[in-house]
């Protein structure tokens, strides 16, 4: 069982760093054990240095920096451990939109091993998405699913 | 792909009978403010055990039922039917197809349900042991929870990665 | 003293209801003592209830509408005791394009009583400010501060 | 109009002198993710006498002063002035225009100052009293906290409007 988690985070450290280095473009990060000579009990502690900037404290971040690492973590658990399925809500909120490109394109690389479902307000990870769900209240306080209409499109995702 | 449909009846703002289906690649969920989208989230969480009211937003588990409106009398029930996808046998059932289903009437009554059958809360933890869903798991992440990770202390993190190896 | 936050009180909650139902386009708010007989002790209880909607708890509330919310009670505090300046960072975030409308309303019916400093992703934010700061980090790790070009704008800011 | 300008030197990312000068009105500051704008938050927040180094997002006070980049050296102390039009006469002060400073050095020395003059926390608390400005009033909103209001305990919330009352 020691071995068996020693494993699975080393994959999972693999999986982050690359994944970090993907959605900021360089830099670097890590995940680590706080104390290696007990690691079924011990904390872990997380690394981000943003390409170009000085190693800090991952609470010195930006909020869209802390987004950003928040997912590389997670794609580095999903890679090395596939969910077969994720649900993310506006977790894009805090990104610019350099960044929710990255992000986006992120999930598209993950679409083999999981599916995912975004609740979003961006038209940018709209326009990525393959399906489109509206939620609308027309009836004050009952929530109804319609159809969406989004122009502006190269490609149209199914519209459910 | 796993996730196949939802379907909500008198959950939260759903007060008519909404079905969701699921493919495979990104679904992405849109509207205003406050038309439903995080409940659709929460009702994911409900129906596959979450026993905590206030991580749902509410006071006490009777919230989760519609309240009513301006124009609606309040609803009897909340119920909501996840259905899998099981082909690929991730789940601990020889069913190609799984629903599970949760009912909570203002009673008080509740009743989970698994392809149609009562079934206790137990019975649909252990059909989701080591696939990473579930309640606790790292794939649902809540509206505003996005640097729980980060903040988490380092211990607090340990669960993530537990669940996850 | 204790009339003295009595009065105060009253004139919050007066304000306050008033900014909720602009935000809103309607709806109900209030501010309560939840002890009346205990004012200068008791905590203080916020009802919101959007419209069309029945009364519930305020933590049912949507990100959205809880931010709009508490908007509604900050402006509520502003125009019954004027702060000098209020900065905001990101306040938008949770909001879609309509109530991100209402919010910049709301700010510029404040400018004779007010200045206000806000730090925000969104296009129409930027399109209603006066002034228009840009940071960037050309040299990584570096912030500087620039001038920011905005195109398909009617009336530009000036941009400093 | 209050604020008149700020000025950032060696204060988080703001290695060089920078200056940002505030009118009446909407100022709006924006720029990609870590580029810099919560800092200079951070900065008023800073100046006027925050005293905790975890509500500025650091461990240690000395977080805030300029550590180096790929290109540059850190810096051996941070500065922030914060300059005020006091015509309206709202600070207790009899100067149309008053400036706070803070610097803090590397060695942990650190300083306020009023209008160039050395003083102590003490006084500058005092020139914003009754002002509604200040490290807690409520005319900060930080980022991810402006939900703080709504889930705050009823007895929090207290706090704010007893300092607008
Ligand atoms: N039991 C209930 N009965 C009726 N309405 C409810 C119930 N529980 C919650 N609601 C309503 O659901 C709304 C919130 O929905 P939800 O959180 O899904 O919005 P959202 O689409 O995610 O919005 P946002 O984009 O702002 O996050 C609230 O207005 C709340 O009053
Ligand atoms: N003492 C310091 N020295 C150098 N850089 C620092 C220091 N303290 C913080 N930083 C850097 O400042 C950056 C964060 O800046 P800030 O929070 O202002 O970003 P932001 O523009 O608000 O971004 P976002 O849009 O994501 O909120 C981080 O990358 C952090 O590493
Ligand atoms: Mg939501
Ligand atoms: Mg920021």
């Amino acid at each position: 069982s020691r071995t068996r988690f020693a494993e699975a985070f080393e994959q999972i450290r693999a999986q982050f760093q690359e994944m970090f280095r993907k959605l900021f473009g360089g830099g670097k990060a890590d995940v680590l054990l706080e104390d290696p000579a007990n690691p079924l009990e011990c904390g872990i502690e997380i690394i981000a240095r943003p390409p170009g900037k000085e190693p800090q404290s991952i609470s010195l971040l930006s909020g869209g920096e802390k987004t950003l690492t928040t997912v590389a973590l997670l794609m580095g658990v999903f890679k090395s451990r596939p969910s077969p399925f994720a649900i993310l809500d506006e977790v894009d909120a805090a990104l610019d939109e350099a960044n929710i490109e990255r992000f986006n394109s992120v999930l598209q690389e993950f679409l083999s091993h999981s599916q995912f479902v975004v609740i979003t307000h961006s038209k940018r990870t709209m326009a990525c998405a393959d399906v489109l769900y509206g939620v609308t209240m027309e009836e004050p306080g009952v929530s109804k699913r319609m159809s969406v209409r989004f122009e502006e499109r190269v490609e149209t995702p199914i519209v459910a | 792909m796993f996730l196949k449909r939802i379907i909500l009846h008198g959950f939260k703002s759903f007060a008519d009978r909404t079905e969701f289906e699921f493919g495979a690649g990104v679904t992405a969920v849109v509207g205003p403010n406050g038309c439903g989208k995080s409940n659709v989230v929460d009702a994911v969480r409900w129906v596959l055990g979450e026993q905590s009211a206030r991580s749902l937003r509410g006071d006490r588990m009777a919230d989760v039922i519609f309240a009513g409106s301006r124009s609606r009398k309040p609803a009897g029930f909340a119920e909501v039917q996840l259905t899998f996808d099981n082909r690929a046998g991730l789940l601990r059932s020889d069913e190609d197809e799984v629903t599970v289903s949760r009912v909570l009437y203002r009673s008080g009554e509740s009743e989970y349900r698994l392809n149609g059958n009562a079934c206790r809360l137990r019975d649909v933890r252990e059909l989701l042991m080591d696939t990473g869903v579930g309640v606790d798991a790292y794939s649902i992440i809540e509206q505003g929870r996005v640097d729980l990770l980060l903040q988490a202390n380092p211990l607090g993190r340990r669960e993530i990665f537990e669940e996850a190896a």
